[in-house]
C-alpha cells in the first residue's frame, strides 16, 4: 500500500541544511501494523508527515495505493489526505474554537456526513475514549491527555484506510493509554493499516514489525516481539 | 517551603463546575524531590500551576517560603514566579519567534543578566541537553523532544529554588530522557526543591516520595522506592 523509494527530506535553516530523512526505502503492506522508533530528532515525525501527505519529500518517490503521490498538486494531495488518511499529531493540532465534540465532527463535515449522524458518531467516539463529560470543553479547557484522546477520536472517526499516530500515548497514564491501544488494535484487526511512532517499547511490541530511525535513515528493522 | 491547606480549584464550563482540585493538604520541604502521578484529568497540571503561581486556587491557602501567596496581587505574583520558580510546561510554551538559544536566554533577560554572560550560559545549557546544532532553530523547526529539552534548559537556567516539571520526558527516547533526569538529579542534590508530574513509574522512582492524585484529591502518598 505504501512504497517509499529513495525518500529524502532536507530542511534549510539559514545556510545550514538539515537532512531529516536520508534515502528511506520501505514497503508497508495493507493491513500491516508498523511501529517507528528512534532517538529524539531522528526523523520520525518527518517520515510520518511525508507518508501522511502533509509534507513533500525533497527527493525520491512515494507511491500510495498504487498512485505516485509526489506528482499530485496541492488540492489533489488534500483530497487524498482527507479521504484516506487519519492522523494523530505529536501535539494534537485541535481547533481552538471548537469543542471536543466539534473537533471530532470535523472530518465528517468535510466528508458531507449529515448533521444528525455526525452528532451520534462523534458522541460514540468521545465515549469510547472516556470523555463524555468533556465533550463541550474547548481544547484549552482539557488536560494534556484529554486533548490527546480527542485527537485520537478525530483521527479514527472516518475509519480511514491508513492511520498515522505520532506518540499517541505520550500524555496518557497506563489505563487510558491501554484503552487507546486496544482501540487501535481493534481497528488494525479490521484491516486498517497502522503506523505508530513511539518511544515506548510496550507500545511498539504490539506492532507486527518495528523500524528504527537514526539520523534520518532506517537503521534497523525487527519483528514486533523482539523489542 | 510549600504549604498547601484546603486548596481547591474549580473551573466553570457553561453551567457545569469542574472540580479539578479538592481539599489538597500537603507540605513539601526545601530540597525534597516529589513526584506527582495519577490518571489523565486527575488535576496534576492544575496542582502544578497553583504551586507555580500561574493560577490562583478557588479556596484554601498556599504558603511559599513562609509567605502567603494567595494574598499577593498579580505583579507581586509575577515577581515570585520569575525569580524563584522554574517551570517546564506539559506543552513547553516556547516563544515562536525566538530561537532555541533566545528562548533559553529569556529568564536571564528578565533578571537583567548582561548580554555576554547570557550568551555563554545559554550556550552551555543548550549543550547540556545535546542541542548545540539546533541553537539557531525556531521552535517550529525543532522536533517534539528537542522543544522539550529547550524548555528544560530554559526552566533551569536561573538555578531557581523550586523547579516544577510537567511530564519532562514525555516526548523523549530513553537516552535523552535519562540525560534530562540526571540533570534534574544533580540540581536536586544541590538543594533544588523539585516537583515532577509524570506517568512513567521509572521517572517517579527517582523521587523521595510520590503523591497520587485521583479526581482532584491526593488519594495516596508513597515513598519513592515503592512504585
Ligand atoms: N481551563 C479549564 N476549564 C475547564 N476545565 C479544565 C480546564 N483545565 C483543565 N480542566 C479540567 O480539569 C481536570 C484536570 O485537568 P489537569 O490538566 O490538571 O489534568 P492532568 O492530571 O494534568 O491530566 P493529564 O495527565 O491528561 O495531563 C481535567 O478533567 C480537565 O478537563
Ligand atoms: N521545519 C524544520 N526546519 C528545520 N529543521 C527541522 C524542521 N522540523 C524538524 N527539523 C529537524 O529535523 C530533525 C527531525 O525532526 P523530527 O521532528 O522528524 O524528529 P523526531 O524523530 O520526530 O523527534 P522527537 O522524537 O523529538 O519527536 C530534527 O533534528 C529537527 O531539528
Ligand atoms: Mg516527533
Ligand atoms: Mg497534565
Amino acid at each position: 500500500m505504501i512504497h517509499l523509494a529513495g525518500i529524502c527530506r532536507t530542511y534549510q535553516v539559514g545556510d545550514q541544511p538539515v537532512r531529516a530523512l536520508v534515502d528511506v526505502d520501505e514497503e508497508i503492506r495493507e493491513g500491516e501494523h508498523v511501529a517507528i522508533m528512534g532517538p529524539s530528532g531522528s526523523g520520525k515525525s518527518t517520515l510520518l508527515n511525508v507518508i501522511g501527505c502533509l509534507d513533500r519529500p525533497t527527493a525520491g518517490s512515494y507511491t500510495l495505493g498504487g498512485r505516485e503521490v509526489g506528482g499530485l498538486d496541492d488540492s489533489a494531495l488534500t483530497q487524498v489526505r482527507r479521504h484516506e488518511i487519519g492522523f494523530v499529531f505529536q501535539f494534537f493540532h485541535l481547533i481552538p474554537r471548537l469543542s471536543a465534540a466539534e473537533n471530532v465532527e470535523l472530518p465528517m463535515v468535510f466528508a458531507g456526513v449529515p448533521r444528525r449522524e455526525r452528532r451520534q458518531r462523534a458522541a460514540a467516539a468521545i465515549a469510547a475514549v472516556g470523555l463524555e463529560e468533556r465533550a463541550a470543553h474547548l481544547p484549552e479547557q482539557l488536560s494534556g491527555g484529554e486533548r490527546q484522546r480527542v485527537a485520537m477520536a478525530r483521527a479514527t472517526i472516518m475509519r480511514p484506510a491508513l492511520l498515522l499516530a505520532d506518540e499517541p500515548t505520550g500524555n496518557l497514564d497506563s489505563k487510558s493509554g491501554n484503552a487507546v491501544l486496544e482501540m487501535l488494535d481493534e481497528l488494525s484487526d479490521n484491516g486498517l493499516t497502522l503506523l505508530v511512532v513511539t518511544h515506548n517499547p510496550k507500545v511498539a511490541q504490539r506492532a507486527d514489525r518495528i523500524l528504527f530511525l537514526v539520523d534520518g535513515r532506517i537503521a534497523k528493522r525487527v519483528a514486533g516481539d523482539q523489542v
